[in-house]
């Protein structure tokens, strides 16, 4: 028996916004310590992993482990039915094919219930391993969405190189190039309008954009966005889920031949 | 030219 009851149902619809378009079918594994998933997109170039802990709902109930494949396209389907104020229930019976999601409105006055047929899912889980970053920058998410929208008018591809000065986001293509520099900067007002920038060694990654500007689709989820670089691994893009969990998104680089 | 990597050539299957 599967029971959870997120108060804030808002987040699980910004989440599958944000993944749907990357991927189509994932497993969602729950356990005691929470609700979380690990899902590749069909060219197995980036991977999202979603976390979402148990102490973020107010009632979290999961007698044994579960994975249940769903189609993302249908179950966003099913979340943009829900009210952004309303309370999302998730509930599903062991070895049933099935999972149930209900809505219920802030005032109680309104309550429905959509029933999803689950789906067998073949996917690999990859072991993610813990990493020494040579770079992580913080920045607002805003910010980042602002500069990837704009660079893929420009080019196909970003280099992202970070440097004691700055990160810079460049591209290049027929009409032209483009460079963004990012300079550290943590006289704020708000520390979310703060871009920190935590450096071991400079590091120059490119990146197609395609991608980054997907990843993007979370900036909803928070205000700032951590990027973590290393030359010899996969970008982490990170949106924080409030108080509950993280959404990581990882993309396998473009090398030079 | 840029030869885009995949996911899997760094991270292994459990």
């Amino acid at each position: 028996m599967l029971e959870l009851r997120l108060v804030q149902g808002s987040l699980l619809k910004k989440v599958l916004e944000s993944i749907k378009d990357l991927v189509n079918d994932a497993n969602f594994d729950c356990s005691s310590s929470g609700f979380s998933l690990q899902a590749m997109d069909s060219s197995h170039v980036a991977l999202v992993a979603l976390l979402l802990r148990s102490e973020g709902f107010e009632h979290y109930r999961c007698d044994r482990n579960m994975s249940m494949g769903m189609n993302l396209g249908n179950m966003s389907k099913m979340l943009r039915c829900a009210g952004n104020d309303d309370i999302i229930t998730i509930k599903a019976d062991d070895g049933s094919d099935t999972v149930t999601f209900m809505f219920e409105s802030p005032t109680q006055d309104k309550i429905s219930d959509f029933e999803m047929k689950l789906m067998d899912i073949d996917s690999e889980h990859l072991g993610i391993p813990e990493a020494e970053y040579q770079s992580i920058v913080t920045m607002p998410s805003a910010e980042f969405a602002r500069i990837c929208k704009d660079l893929s008018g420009i080019g196909d591809t970003v280099v992202i190189s970070v440097t004691k000065e700055g990160v810079k986001f460049s591209t290049r293509g027929d009409i032209g190039t483009a460079n963004i520099v990012c300079r550290q900067n943590t006289t704020v007002d708000k520390p979310e309008e703060a871009t920190v920038i935590n450096m071991s060694e400079p590091v120059s990654l490119t990146f197609a954009l395609r991608y980054m500007n997907s990843f993007t689709k979370a900036t909803t989820l928070s205000n700032t966005v951590t990027i973590s670089l290393s030359s010899e691994l996969p970008v982490v893009v990170e949106y924080k889920i409030a108080e509950m969990g993280y959404i990581r998104f990882y993309l396998a680089p473009k090398i030079e031949e | 030219q840029c030869l885009q990597k995949k996911i899997v050539e760094y991270f292994d299957g459990d």
